[in-house]
């Protein structure tokens, strides 16, 4: 039995059975996929089951693939209405066989509306910058001549909610080699846009005193890359009979 | 000359109901969806004459030949799938990723000999 197991385990590029630590919530496309696909696989067998159509992509896997890195500095840190995090996406979790048809990253920005002043809850831009983190550095060397620039970008934040969506399928190849993934810094700087409210705010020098941290907060964000690949091997031609 | 048993079409090769849950294998942590899925067996005899309802391969057709000559010496055909469909499956990783993948060949469709 634990050898029919193993087996089946290893097709699904699998070592062994899965034991989640946390069972995180599933992306509401992902969702979206599996109910189409399995609506599709009652109601017909003529579909081509290696296309990934939400992403226009030749595929029959899709991860997210969660960001294992961790905050640089936060909101509240010395840059007053900036952050800096560092993301890294494992990708050994692709099997050798596996061929990468789209690798994007999604940042998704949400604002905790009831511990954010009103004020800053009006439209906002963020300047989005992505560094790709070229070597390792020693501590206390400067970070800055070892990280390239990938995207510079502003992005107008909605009311309650937005988020950014970047190709980096090439980027994400290369980081399939050994040695090769150092993986990416994101730089995010809040500009609110100039209300009425918010130039009162400011002319009277009030925004160093919003208490940012445990009782008042910016945006959080939230990154995953979403990785399709295909396996040629699980993706066989269907003739119509 | 052969004795043949009659077969009554019951237990003719066909598909048969299965339905698998994933709880019973222990897989309900990491499995998110489906719970389970109807993935049938195939199950019966392939008797002499094969018909064509049985889907019999020409080896087949022969293999019952030459059974019902010498029953001992050669088996009877064996029914399996000839026909199956995919299904797709929603998962945690060993990373804690939520995969989703489709997987062929995990349903029984049809059955032959």
């Amino acid at each position: 039995l634990k050898t029919q197991e193993r087996l089946f385990l290893n097709s699904l590029g699998l070592s062994a059975r899965p034991k989640p630590s946390t069972h995180r919530r599933v992306p509401s496309v992902l969702w979206r996929m599996f109910k189409r696909t399995s609506t599709r696989e009652n109601d017909t067998h003529e579909r081509d089951p290696c296309m990934v159509s939400e992403y226009g992509v030749r595929g029959n896997i899709v991860r997210f693939v969660q960001d294992q890195g961790r905050l640089v500095s936060g909101w509240s840190g010395s840059c007053h209405g900036c952050v800096e995090k560092y993301m890294f996406f494992n990708m050994s979790v692709l099997q050798p066989v596996e061929q990468l048809s789209l690798a994007q990253l999604e940042i998704k920005f949400q604002w905790d509306m009831f511990r954010t002043p009103r004020f800053l809850l009006g439209p906002q831009a963020l300047s989005v910058s992505l560094y790709k983190v070229l070597r390792a550095t020693l501590r206390g060397a400067s970070h800055e001549a070892h990280r390239r620039l990938v995207l510079s970008q502003s992005v107008q934040l909605e009311p309650e909610a937005g988020s950014l969506t970047l190709d980096l399928t090439a980027l994400a190849q290369n980081w399939r080699k050994p040695g090769h993934n150092y993986g990416l810094v994101l730089e995010l700087q809040l500009h609110p846009v100039h209300t009425q409210a918010t130039d009162i705010f400011m002319s009277q020098n009030l925004v160093n005193a919003i208490p940012l941290g445990p009782t008042v907060t910016l945006p959080e964000f939230h990154a995953s890359l979403v990785v399709v690949s295909l396996n040629p091997l699980q993706c066989r031609s269907r003739q119509r009979r | 000359s052969a004795v043949y048993l009659p077969v009554t079409p019951s237990n003719v090769c066909k598909p048969r109901r299965l339905y698998i849950e994933f709880k019973d294998v222990g897989w309900q942590d990491w499995i998110i969806a489906p719970q389970g899925y109807l993935a049938n067996y195939c199950h019966g005899e392939c008797p002499f004459p094969l018909s064509e309802s049985l889907n019999g391969t020409n080896h087949a057709i022969l293999q019952t030949l030459v059974h019902s000559l010498d029953p001992h010496g050669t088996p009877q055909p064996c029914c399996v799938p000839i026909r199956l469909s995919p299904v797709s499956m929603l998962y945690y990783d060993n990373n804690d990723n939520v995969v989703l993948r489709h997987y062929q060949d995990m349903v029984v469709d049809e059955c032959g000999c």
